[in-house]
């Protein structure tokens, strides 16, 4: 429901359409969010914990750990996760296929993206004695009753014990494009020797936004 | 929560005074992850000399402000007193879940007056 009177007015302050209804099951904020959160929240640095030196001054709308331009940073989980089954079957000498999807209708037509960072965690395979390490992931559209389109990207990954990152603007995704209210993709990884193949645990993007109606322009130092 | 208003006396200067703005209060505690809070403070005082004319280390007064304060003590009903606005202010960001279930960090400019002046 909208909020009534003040409240209603700080949530338009805030760029907030309404007031969301809460976490249906609390899930653990990643890392990396707090982290974003404690660098940048001036309020936690006055409680010491800022880790950039005293002095420094955070460039407004500009997310300094990512490098990029923004305001509005975003974890979004895979859609299609509680679908997944836990062991693919296989046919015979390939590996499973993946579909992912990303809910994105909660980004706004004003807001410029600036960073689509996917993030993939494998179940380590069973390597099999003496097959070469080393692995290739493709990534193509995944189109609902059409199939898989053409493949965007490929990317080599050494190995699959930390999270494989692959940036998905200007390959899923065309720079200065507007978000698409969802994005769903086809995932396939492939040993790059015959060997076991690997299990997608869980998939995630990492999504930062530029709205530049709530970005002042710089403020020139005074002359 | 906020200091309470002030009325005549010394007190009654122009400064920032407390405003704690507690999302427990405003019912947002659920989804909200981080912060609790802010201090949001608001300016609230006399602009009237000396107030008006910066005290050592305050913000830089404006001229028009120190000359509109010289008029109303020489002819009070020519012209009011200046304002007692935000002279310095800083972002805050919060941390919340949306709708979707995604994990939002949202930044925003000028939510936290840190000086007051008179304008």
């Amino acid at each position: 429901p909208t909020a009534p009177g003040p409240a209603a007015a700080l949530l338009q302050a805030l760029g907030l359409r309404d007031a969301p209804r809460g976490a249906p099951k609390p899930r653990p904020v990643p890392p990396l969010m707090w982290r974003l959160f404690r660098r940048r929240d001036p309020q936690e640095a006055r409680a010491k914990l800022r880790w950039t030196p005293p002095g420094a001054t955070l460039r407004p709308c500009h997310v300094e750990e990512l490098g990029v331009a923004g305001n509005i940073v975003r974890h979004i989980p895979d859609r299609g996760a509680q679908a997944r089954t836990p062991k693919p079957t296989m046919t015979a000498g390939q590996c499973p296929e993946w579909t992912i999807d990303f809910d994105l209708s909660a980004v706004e037509p004003a807001e410029l993206p600036s960073r689509a960072r996917l993030e993939l965690r494998f179940e380590a395979a069973e390597a099999k004695a003496g097959a070469a390490p080393g692995w290739e992931l493709s990534v193509a559209p995944a189109v609902e009753g059409v199939g898989t389109g053409p493949v965007l990207l490929r990317q080599a990954v050494a190995a699959l014990e930390t999270p494989v990152h692959a940036e998905l603007l200007g390959a899923a995704w065309a720079w200065n494009a507007s978000a698409p209210r969802s994005l769903c993709l086809a995932l396939a990884l492939r040993p790059q020797a015959p060997g076991a193949c690997a299990h997608l645990a869980e998939a995630s993007l990492l999504l930062v936004t530029l709205d530049p109606r709530l970005c002042h322009p710089l403020a020139r130092p005074r002359r | 929560e906020a200091e309470p208003a002030v009325g005549g006396g010394p007190s009654s200067a122009c400064r920032a005074r407390r405003l704690y703005v507690s999302f427990r209060e405003v019912g947002w505690h659920r989804w909200v992850i981080a912060p609790r809070g802010f201090l949001a403070n608001y300016c609230q005082g006399q602009c009237s000399l000396p107030a008006t004319l910066p005290g050592p280390g305050g913000p830089p007064a404006l001229n028009h402000a120190v000359l509109r304060a010289l008029m109303h003590s020489a002819v009070p009903s020519a012209a009011g007193l200046p304002c007692c606005v935000p002279a310095r202010l800083s972002p805050i960001s919060v941390l919340f879940f949306d709708n979707s279930d995604n994990v939002v960090l949202r930044h925003y400019e000028d939510m936290v007056v840190d000086e007051c002046g008179c304008r």
